[in-house]
């Protein structure tokens, strides 16, 4: 699954 | 950022204040679940640590401290300042029941195996479910006072807003994030029946209640 390093949603 | 994340943050806001508003302009916490209050509490802290390790944006830094921030003034207001008010007997969901698993789900079920990532994932989890002792309180009482209807409308339009988000994120970025995805949509399904009962009553000038 893609996803960022961190999560930068809320 | 996109317009439907921004609305849900806004919408997520605009719910956590009008909670605040209501309580302090009317001296009490009357008909509001503490337990949903503390839950909220845990799932941002669980979620905003990293604030202390990564830095995304002022906005971003900002609205979480403002979260926190909040949720703890919710909290203090209705166990310590309006303690009176509070309506413990109709708050009698039992938290355990949602906490363990939770619990247990983000341990077997993450991105990865580290404390941080853990709690994040707690976080997303909990917070699917934070809202279901509110829920059960209005189902015990059989009423909502219409100002705590338009902050349950507000709180579940932020997840239902992120839904749009994660669509879009996955066609114009290639971004998904299958937890959040999955936690968004059954914290989106429990809303649904309050979503109904808005539109056909509150939206019609009539309070919430249930029947007997």
């Amino acid at each position: 699954a893609a996803r960022t390093q961190q999560h930068d949603e809320l | 950022m996109n317009i439907f994340r921004l609305t849900g943050d806004l919408s997520h806001l605009a719910a956590i204040i009008i909670l605040l508003l209501k309580i302090w302009k009317s001296r009490s916490c009357a008909g509001i679940s503490g337990k949903s209050q503390i839950l909220f509490a845990i799932v941002f802290t669980a979620r905003y640590l990293d604030l202390l390790t990564s830095f995304i944006s002022v906005y971003n830094t900002s609205m979480k401290v403002i979260y926190i921030g909040c949720a703890y003034a919710t909290v203090y207001l209705i166990y310590a300042k309006f303690r009176a008010t509070y309506d413990g007997n109709h708050d009698s969901f039992r938290v355990e029941f949602l906490v363990v698993p939770v619990g247990g789900l983000a341990v077997l079920i993450n991105h990865t195996f580290s404390p941080l990532e853990i709690l994040w994932t707690f976080s997303i989890y909990l917070e699917s479910v934070a809202i279901l002792p509110q829920l059960f309180m209005i189902s015990k009482t059989g009423e909502a006072e219409t100002i705590t209807t338009h902050y349950l409308f507000c709180l579940g339009m932020y997840r239902t807003l992120y839904l749009f988000n994660w669509v879009w994120r996955f066609y114009f970025e290639g971004f998904f994030d299958m937890i959040a995805i999955v936690a968004g949509l059954v914290q989106t399904v429990l809303y649904c029946d309050f979503f109904y009962l808005y539109v056909t009553k509150v939206l019609k000038g009539k309070k919430l209640s249930l029947p007997a």
